[in-house]
Order: C-alpha cells, then sequence, then structure tokens
C-alpha cells in the first residue's frame, strides 16, 4: 500500500510496531513538506533482519533528486547498513520511503518508528541539476523559492535561469573594426540572440576576416544545430559558421553586412571575432595651390575622406568671385571630388570706410597696407590714437589695439582762446 | 554774474543761452555738437525752447541758434523750491552746430582723483543773469567771474540753519558749493544751467565742474552759491548720450 503524509512533522511505523513485523509486507509512505522546506527524518527504533546489501528487508528512501539509500539491521548492534542515529535529509521538498519485508522473520525483529520534520528552508541556489547551476549568473535563495539576476549588462533570459548578452541592434559605422561574440574570447553567453550591423556608406565594400580562437558550439553529424553564426551581405547569405575552425575571408562587395549569433541553452564555447575593413576607389590625390596648404595629407583619399585648404598668412580662399571663409572637399562614391579646388590670393581689405569730420587717406587696400584717419579742424580722434589702421589678414582694417571699427572724430572740448586760454 | 567781468568773443565758446519764447531763460554748457547740459530747474518742456550759441553779445548777429530735438531732465529731480537735489539735464539739439572758436563743447570730467573737485579750487562761473546786487536786470554782455570753491561742511551748515519763509533749503552731496566767504561775487538769477568750469592743469583743457543751480540771495556774504555737482553725473550724461545720438 501506499500512505501519503503532508504537513510539519509527522510520524510512522513499521506494521504492528513495537511488535514483530510480519513477512511480505511492501508499504510506502510518500512524504510532501510545505513549498520551500526540505524534510528530516529520523529514527527512535530501527530493528529489521540484516542481510548483505540489505537483500531480505529494508527500509529504502528516495529522495526527490532520485537519490536511493537502503537500510536493514539494528542500530545498537552497529550493523553497517543501519540508519543509526543519523538524520536523514530530502534534498527537495518530498521523500518516499519504502518498507520491505521477505517471507521469513524468524529471529522477530521489531522493525522500526520514524519522525519526520519540514523543518529547514532549502537553499535552492546550492543545488545543481544535471550539473548545472541553478541560476547562471547570480542565485538568490528564499524561503521556498529562489530567483536569479544578472551582471551589468547582462539581461535575465525569459527562463529566469540564462543571463543573456545584450547585443542585438549594434551599428557599426567605422570604416574598419572588429565585432565579437559576448564575452569573447570567455564563453559567450546562453540563450543570446546578437545582432550587429557593419553601415558604411553607398560606394564601399566591406571584407571580414575571421580570426583565432573561433569556437561555436556544433554537431557532428548536424550543421550548426545549437550555436550559430550568420552572415548576411545584400541579399547573400553565408554561413552557419560553428565549430572550431575560422571560416575563410569573405569579400561581401556589399557596403552593409548584417552579422546574427544565436546561443542556446546550453555549452560552453568562446565564441569568434570578426575584423572587417572596407575598400572604395580613390579619388585622385589634390593639389595644394599656390601659397595654400592642404591638410590632412595622405597617400590616398577615398570615399567620406575630406581635405581643407588653407591659405599663407595674408592670402585668402577664393573660388571664383568668391572669398571663402573656408574649404573643405569630401571623396564621394565613384572617386569624384565633390568640388573644384579654391584658390589662394592676397587679402583686400577694400576701401575703408570714410567717417563723419574726418577723412581717410590710402593708396593700396591689400593686406598689410596702411590708411591713415585725420579729423576736421576742431575736432579729434576719441581716444587720442593715431587713426593709423592695417589691412589684416582677415580682410578687416585694424587699428594697433586690433579694433576694426573706423575711429570717431568728436570736436575738440575746453580749448578757448582768449584769457582763458592762459 | 556779480562782480564779473565781460567776456570777449570766444572766450567761453561752450556758453549756451537758453530761451524761452525769445526770452533769456538760462544758460547751458556745450558738451558735444549736438548737446547742451543745464540745470533741470531751467527746463519744464520743449514748447517754444531755442539756444544760442557763439555769442556774448545778446544781439550778435553771428549767434548760431538751435532747437532741441529731445530734453532729458534727470529721472530723481523734483523741484519744489527747496530741494534742488539732482538738478541737471541734456538737450539733444535737432541739428550738430557748427564748430569754430566762437562754439566749442567743453569737456566732461574724468573719473580720475583730480577731477574731484577740493575747497579753494578756482573756477570759472559765466552768464547773462543779473550782473549788479541792487538791480534784477540780466546783463547785455556775457560775464564771467572767477571763485573757488567753498568747504562743504561749513555751506551746508550755514543752510541748515537757515529757516526761509517756504521752509529749509535742502544741501546734498551732489552739490558743489563755491563762492567768496565775504560774498561779491557770485551766479544769480538768470545764470541758471550755465557752467562753473575748471581747468585741468594735465590736459590743459578746461571741463565742467558744476552746473548754476541755486542761492540765498546772490552774492551774500556768509550764503554761497550751490551748483550740481557734475561728476556725479557722468555716468548718467554718457548713458543718455550714448543711448541718444
Amino acid at each position: 500500500g501506499v500512505e501519503l503524509l503532508t504537513g510539519l512533522f509527522g510520524s510512522f511505523t513499521s506494521p504492528n510496531f513495537p511488535n514483530v513485523y510480519p513477512n511480505n509486507q511492501l508499504i510506502t509512505w510518500n512524504i510532501t513538506a510545505p513549498a520551500g522546506h526540505r524534510l528530516r527524518l529520523y529514527f527512535t527504533h530501527f530493528e529489521l533482519e540484516p542481510s548483505l546489501h540489505c537483500e531480505y528487508d529494508y527500509l529504502q528512501l528516495i529522495s526527490d533528486d532520485n537519490s536511493t539509500v537502503r537500510f536493514c539491521g539494528e542500530g545498537e548492534k552497529n550493523y553497517a547498513d543501519s540508519p543509526k542515529n543519523a538524520d536523514l535529509y530530502s534534498s527537495m521538498t518530498t521523500m518516499s520511503v519504502t518498507f520491505r519485508s521477505d517471507y521469513s522473520n524468524e529471529e522477530r525483529f521489531t522493525g522500526f518508528q520514524a519522525y519526520y520534520t519540514a523543518e529547514e528552508d532549502i537553499d535552492e541556489c546550492v543545488i545543481a541539476v544535471d550539473g548545472e547551476r541553478a541560476c547562471d549568473h547570480y542565485c538568490h535563495n528564499y524561503i521556498g523559492s529562489f530567483y536569479c539576476t544578472c551582471r551589468l549588462g547582462y539581461q535575465l533570459h525569459a527562463n529566469k535561469k540564462d543571463c543573456t548578452a545584450e547585443c542585438s541592434g549594434q551599428v557599426l559605422i567605422d570604416r574598419s573594426g572588429e565585432l565579437t561574440s559576448p564575452d569573447y574570447p570567455l564563453f559567450y553567453p546562453r540563450m543570446s540572440q546578437c545582432d550587429y550591423t557593419i553601415r558604411l556608406p553607398d560606394g564601399f565594400q566591406i571584407n571580414l576576416d575571421f580570426v583565432e580562437i573561433f569556437d561555436v558550439e556544433t554537431h557532428p553529424g548536424v550543421s550548426c544545430p545549437y550555436d550559430v553564426l550568420m552572415i548576411t551581405a545584400d541579399s547573400r547569405e553565408y554561413g552557419p559558421f560553428c565549430g572550431t575552425k575560422p571560416p575563410a575571408r569573405i569579400e561581401t562587395g556589399a557596403h552593409q553586412v548584417r552579422v546574427t549569433f544565436r546561443s542556446d541553452g546550453s555549452g560552453k564555447n568562446r565564441g569568434w571575432k570578426i575584423k572587417y575593413s572596407s575598400t572604395a576607389k580613390p579619388c585622385p590625390n589634390p593639389m595644394a595651390p599656390l601659397r595654400g596648404r592642404i591638410y590632412p595629407q595622405q597617400d590616398q583619399y577615398i570615399l567620406t575622406d575630406t581635405f581643407n585648404v588653407t591659405c599663407d598668412l595674408g592670402f585668402q580662399l577664393t573660388l571664383g568671385d568668391e572669398k571663402l571663409p573656408f574649404y573643405q572637399a569630401t571623396c564621394l562614391k565613384g572617386g569624384f571630388w565633390d568640388g573644384p579646388l579654391p584658390l589662394c590670393t592676397l587679402v583686400d581689405c577694400e576701401a575703408p570706410n570714410n567717417v563723419n569730420n574726418g577723412s581717410v587717406q590710402f593708396s593700396t587696400t591689400t593686406y598689410k597696407s596702411q590708411i591713415k584717419y585725420s579729423c576736421e579742424e576742431l575736432y579729434t580722434i576719441k581716444d587720442d590714437t593715431d587713426g593709423v589702421y592695417t589691412c589684416a589678414d582677415d580682410g578687416y582694417w585694424r587699428d594697433a589695439l586690433g579694433r576694426k571699427s573706423p575711429p570717431d572724430c568728436i570736436p575738440i572740448c575746453g580749448k578757448p582762446t582768449g584769457r582763458l586760454a592762459k | 554774474v556779480i562782480g564779473g567781468e565781460d567776456a570777449q568773443k570766444n572766450e567761453i565758446p561752450w556758453q549756451v543761452m537758453i530761451l524761452k519764447g525769445g526770452r533769456l531763460k538760462g544758460g547751458g554748457v556745450l558738451l558735444r555738437d549736438d548737446w547742451v547740459l543745464t540745470a533741470a530747474h531751467v527746463l519744464q518742456d520743449m514748447s517754444g525752447l531755442a539756444v544760442k550759441l557763439g555769442l556774448v553779445k545778446r544781439s550778435d548777429p553771428d549767434a548760431v541758434v538751435a532747437f532741441p530735438k529731445d530734453i532729458f531732465i534727470h529721472p530723481s529731480y523734483h523741484h519744489d523750491g527747496l530741494n534742488f537735489d539732482h538738478d541737471i539735464a541734456l538737450i539733444k539739439l535737432k541739428q550738430k552746430v557748427p564748430l569754430s572758436a566762437a562754439i566749442m563743447p567743453v569737456c566732461l570730467p574724468g573719473k580720475e582723483e583730480r577731477f574731484i573737485l577740493q575747497t579753494n579750487d578756482y573756477g570759472t562761473v559765466s552768464g547773462w543773469g543779473v550782473w549788479h546786487k541792487t538791480s534784477n536786470r540780466g546783463s547785455y554782455n556775457l560775464k564771467y567771474a572767477e571763485i573757488p570753491v567753498a568747504d562743504f561742511a561749513e555751506c551746508k551748515a550755514k543752510y541748515d540753519a537757515l529757516v526761509t519763509p517756504n521752509g529749509r533749503l535742502v544741501v546734498t552731496d551732489n552739490m558743489v558749493c563755491a563762492g567768496l566767504e565775504q560774498g561779491g561775487v557770485d551766479s544769480c538769477q538768470g545764470d541758471s544751467g550755465g557752467p562753473y568750469v575748471f581747468l585741468d592743469k594735465q590736459s590743459r583743457s578746461w571741463y565742467i565742474g558744476g552746473i548754476v543751480s541755486w542761492g540765498y540771495t546772490c552774492a551774500e556774504a556768509g550764503y554761497y552759491g550751490m551748483y550740481t555737482k557734475v561728476t556725479n553725473y557722468i555716468d548718467w550724461i554718457e548713458d543718455i548720450m550714448l543711448k541718444n545720438s
């Protein structure tokens, strides 16, 4: 027969206890503790017919992790298979106890008396199932259960156990670079769904080089059934890739590449690393204009590369009749610059502005030319400056203090003639 | 100006005559070629207001007449006949006046310490106002006199002790007392708004130190003439001129 026992504590005995137990018995007690508790079982009396490996009469315990232990003999006589005074614990909330007697009990053994208590919280965090820990990263035990959390940068998977890497939606826009599986070269996280996009301007062609270590969980008979690396460029697909041999270089011919990587809930593999580079048709090397310089100087300029032109001091960037405050050229798809080169022409401050109650004298207006303002009789230059302005490299007339506004001619004050002048 | 001398043409080229309805209202001083500084109590409104420059004799046919475009009375001035604090105003002329030997601005004082008036500094006051203690007629010829800055504490004490039929006259730090202790030389009615100028020895230029404002009687011993202290209003003057030029 089978008996069900529940509650925080209880007891059960062999049939007819404390008298001799009958022959040919097979009784099972299924004990269930409240959630989060494990069971402690102990005996106040134990006396079963001893036999080798307890093959005659025995008491067998089956815990819910399917571990089995079998007892027989007498505790007082120190038989090897008796439970003696030991406390027996279940790993989880249930324990199954089976009493069996065979066809004879000639020495009149009296059986057992067992007590159980559901007295201790189970630390589910230390329990491993199939060799796997309860949680991928962090485990937090509490009465009745446990929960898992992940290290910074990881997300708890819907299975509440695994920590997946945040690795989706990554976009790389540099002309070259590298991308790896999460935590590379350490074991990559389980249950991860990663996708990376290398997105360069139209005109670039992206090349991919796989570097050692390459280690993606594989299967000898099936193509990448567990974890898989896939690459998509334009409409072409490369992969699936797995195993330990890095794939050969891939010249995609595309300016946009998508790399996806999926891992399942098992395995310990170190992942992959891709170095990518790009090529494009170069633009003609630019020639610096006379009195000008080009920077940065490069051996080759390709798509999106830029260069600036600056002029020597006193010279100005001009394109046709237009004065340019700044010039930058960009290499376009197909190997063309986006505009013609400017020239560097001598700065011309042009004719200076006139002032009220004064005049200005000048002969030339180009860089470093000088002009002189003077005021009419009875007027003087405010601030008592000399009125000399020089054509500066920025195209403005500037005085010795760097000011570009023309001087003010203000009336001379307080200088009468006659007695007050003396 | 009582006890002064007749000015000659071109001697005080910054002197401005202010007229209201063609009659002498007071004096002023030319600051630029289109700004006149005067006393607030000389101005009420712009109607009928005109200024003459470049003259010493009232009937000088060469005098330049100009008209105000705007007037700016100091916002803190509230004339009640006893308190002349902040007695200062500016007139912006409609047009710039032609400068000449007869028409020339006076300088504004700088912010340096040498422009702070000290007791016994001598300055020159000028105007067409009453020129004799026994007469209430204005002068035909522009008159001027040199008078010293008086001790302010002594001057204030004197006025504080004086109770006129209308009440006590107010002396503030915005005023300069000037005149002779024994009296006899002073500015008087009709000179109001006119210049009290000082020579800056460093630049050899005359600057405006005071504006004829008020006094108890004229040229009387013990009661000094009161002038608006221009150094206290440099920022106000420059701000008004800058914003309205």
